[in-house]
């Protein structure tokens, strides 16, 4: 099973 | 004031082909660096950042750093309206609510202007730092593309693995199973043909083949696409702009539960 990871996971919002 | 003259205007249509379905709204931004757009699609797994350097342009003039909200989708219905070997120049005053697409023909015998309203947008801007990659795959992108859509025909998820034997992209559907494996090739005619494989490790990611179909779109922009992975961090797909910048996507991997 796997679920879709996100953007802001992985970069900070500047 | 904002002046951006394109001589190679058709660049600018084949980016917008190549975004307009990821994202529906975005801010241009507009510096001495050059013209730029860093945007999410609506689910916040796919970026797309764009940047045309300023030395690009015929004439760049940008009194000041201006962000420009448009709808991509009406960019690229008025961009279609430019032919493939048009001058584009964009024009733009500062705090105007409008911008200007001028289409001229090479023989200046027919110039056109489409103006097209702004929009406020909210933008959230990811800082994307530096990363060393444990995989970087230069390839075809007309193969690359290829391959993404063939995979989307059995499955939905491609996993893509870089060992010293290549890189392997592999796909399972309900009908069966698919992979399909590019080694380094250096010994092609045309330097645009060739598959380069730089790894430091192994590496195996998952990833949704819609966005990755949705990234080839920028497929006639550049002979080559670079693929750029590691553990956990989102791919790097990229198509050079010519001699004046890239398009880049970003894509946040499958995670294992």
């Amino acid at each position: 099973k796997s679920t879709q990871g996100r953007l802001e996971s992985f970069f900070k919002p500047v | 004031m904002l002046e951006l003259r394109l001589v190679q205007g058709s660049l600018l249509k084949k980016v917008l082909e190549s975004v307009k379905d990821l994202v529906n709204d975005a801010n241009f931004d507009c510096s001495a660096t050059g013209f730029s757009l860093q945007a999410m699609d609506s689910s916040h797994v796919a970026l797309v950042a764009l940047l045309l350097r300023s030395e690009g342009f015929e004439h760049y003039r940008c009194d000041r750093n201006l962000s420009m909200g448009m709808n991509l989708n009406n960019m690229a219905k008025m961009l279609k309206c430019a032919g493939n070997d048009d001058i584009v120049t964009i024009k733009a005053d500062d705090g105007g609510d409008t911008v200007t697409f001028m289409f001229e023909s090479p023989t200046q015998d027919k110039i056109a202007d489409f103006e097209m309203k702004l929009m406020d947008i909210d933008s959230e801007h990811l800082g994307i730092p530096e990363a060393e990659f444990q995989a970087i795959v230069r390839m075809p992108s007309a193969e690359f593309a290829r391959i993404c859509k063939d995979l989307s025909s059995i499955g939905d998820t491609v996993v893509i693995s870089v060992t010293k034997e290549g890189v392997k992209f592999s796909t399972r559907g309900d009908i069966g199973t698919a992979n399909i494996v590019c080694r380094q090739n250096t010994t092609v005619d045309k330097p645009e043909d060739a598959t380069v494989i730089e790894m430091q490790e192994p590496v195996s990611l998952t990833f949704a083949l819609r966005y990755m179909n949705s990234f080839t779109k920028a497929t006639p922009l550049s002979n080559q696409v670079t693929i750029s992975l590691s553990s956990e961090l989102p791919v790097v797909v990229e198509y050079k702009v010519a001699e004046m910048g890239y398009i880049r996507f970003y894509l946040a991997p499958k995670l294992e539960e």
